[in-house]
């Protein structure tokens, strides 16, 4: 039932928090969110396994809980990726 | 390490900074003297120099806001984003901003001032993130009390100094400040070569006060425990000039540079750190050698070169007639002077490797020891 399988079960608070932590930091393009396309393909499960490679989490591409929980961390607000 | 696009870096070796407001969190002071204390980590590695103006446009400028705040990259309350800068380069290009609805601090509590300012004048120097957690430059911050201090990593000194290159290892106009390395040394109790940056006691203990740590030698354990100074006061700088106690107020003052603090206990008091001027110094004077409280007088002495003052802890004023030569009042102790003790009727004087022990009454050197006998060396 949920888009990215396997995640940790999600409300709309999360996904709204990696959406924006993707696009703040990521350099994550809005006209490129497709949660439901297959995730092996998906552009937002490939933008989440950059950012778990930049901040040494583990790459599942999933908002798992390690993951969830250094978006809610603070951080500075330079992105991490781009200019 | 990485460098934002480009590479873009300071063309000139003296950088200007400015501190355009304050958050109401801290006192100025401690804003003052944080921001500095960032700037000096990354002068420590590399030929950079920064001076502070307090009007006009600066190269980096330095600001406290809250949400939106004229640069299309709002801050959003507390947590999440803390601070952001941007790149070497003239206008915006430079500035750091600081988001107002954080609770800035110096110590562990809230959001360390200190922590985040040194990472984002990193961002003002050039550097862009680093993926080595780490480093000063990874984006999360995490404190804990070993950086009280910011110890720069490797990555972190291999990236600033692949914009600026390394420190000159002379250069006859720069003050000497102990260098920052990635892996500090830790100083050795019976080294005989062992000097002190400045003893104190503290409610019954002496503490003798090195780089970062201080040995603690408590009246009923002779054997010297060794802490990081961190540990007991976050906030404190490393490599102090002196410390005494004035124990009538039961608080210790600790002095660097042109700056002191005091504590009671392992707190901090707040209004810390003061200007060494505000004791009366002449504005000549910028840092104390060391000084030592006489108890049965109720005045301290504080150690300038060749020379010393005597201040009135009752009155809290510098007493007339002063500052008057070292060698005159204490015959046989040459400037100049790294730490005094007030102990069982007798000054110490610490200097170097040696410790002299004066007697005030016979005003006369009675013996000469090494610095670190008190450490049961």
């Amino acid at each position: 039932a949920y888009p990215l399988h396997g995640a940790v079960r999600q409300d709309h608070s999360t996904m709204d928090l990696a959406q924006q932590y993707l696009e703040k930091y990521y350099n994550f393009r809005k006209n490129e969110k497709q949660f439901f396309k297959r995730k092996d393909s998906s552009p937002v499960v490939k933008k989440i396994e950059e950012m778990q490679k930049f901040l040494g989490l583990e790459m599942t591409g999933k908002l798992d809980s390690n993951t969830v929980e250094m978006m809610h961390k603070p951080r500075c607000g330079v992105p991490d990726v781009g200019g | 390490f990485s460098t934002f696009p480009g590479s873009p870096k300071w063309r000139k070796n003296h950088i200007s900074y400015r501190i355009v407001n304050y958050t109401l969190d801290l006192p100025r002071e401690s804003v003052d003297s944080a921001i500095e204390r960032a700037l000096k980590v990354w002068e420590e590695v590399t030929p950079l120099t920064f001076s502070r103006i307090s009007e006009g446009e600066a190269d980096i400028m330095i600001s406290f806001a809250v949400g939106e705040h004229g640069d299309f990259y709002p801050f959003d309350g507390v947590g999440q984003s803390l601070a952001h800068a941007y790149p070497p380069g003239p206008g915006f290009y430079g500035d750091a901003h600081f988001d107002d609805d954080e609770k800035w601090s110096l110590g562990p509590s809230g959001t360390n001032l200190f922590l985040v300012a040194a990472h984002e004048l990193g961002h003002s120097l050039g550097l862009f993130h680093s993926n080595n957690k780490e480093s000063l430059m990874y984006p999360v911050y995490r404190f804990s009390t070993s950086q009280a201090n910011i110890r720069l990593s490797q990555d972190d000194i291999e990236g600033i100094q692949s914009l600026y290159g390394a420190r000159p290892s002379s250069d006859a106009t720069v003050v000497p400040v102990p260098s920052v390395s990635p892996k500090p040394e830790t100083p050795v109790k019976c080294d005989p070569a062992l000097s002190f940056d400045a003893v104190t006691m503290l409610r019954g203990e002496f503490l003798f006060f090195k780089d970062r740590h201080f040995w603690r030698r408590t009246q009923w354990n002779p054997e010297p425990e060794f802490h990081l100074i961190s540990a007991f006061w976050p906030s404190l700088p490393s490599g102090l000039d002196a410390a005494y106690e004035a124990n009538n107020k039961d608080r210790v003052l600790i002095f660097k540079g042109s700056q002191f603090w005091a504590v009671r206990g392992n707190e901090v008091q707040a209004g810390y750190p003061k200007r060494i001027h505000t004791l009366g110094f002449p504005p000549t004077v910028k840092k104390i050698d060391a000084a030592v409280f006489e108890k049965e007088k109720k005045k301290t002495y504080f150690f300038v070169g060749d020379k010393y003052w005597r201040f009135d802890e009752t009155r809290q004023l510098m007493d007339k007639g002063f500052p008057r030569l070292i060698t005159d009042d204490f015959p046989g102790i040459e400037p100049q002077v790294d730490a005094v003790l007030h102990a069982f009727g007798f000054f110490y004087f610490f200097r170097g490797s040696s410790q002299f022990e004066f007697d005030p009454n016979a005003r006369t050197v009675t013996h000469t020891l090494k610095s670190n006998s008190w450490l049961l060396c």
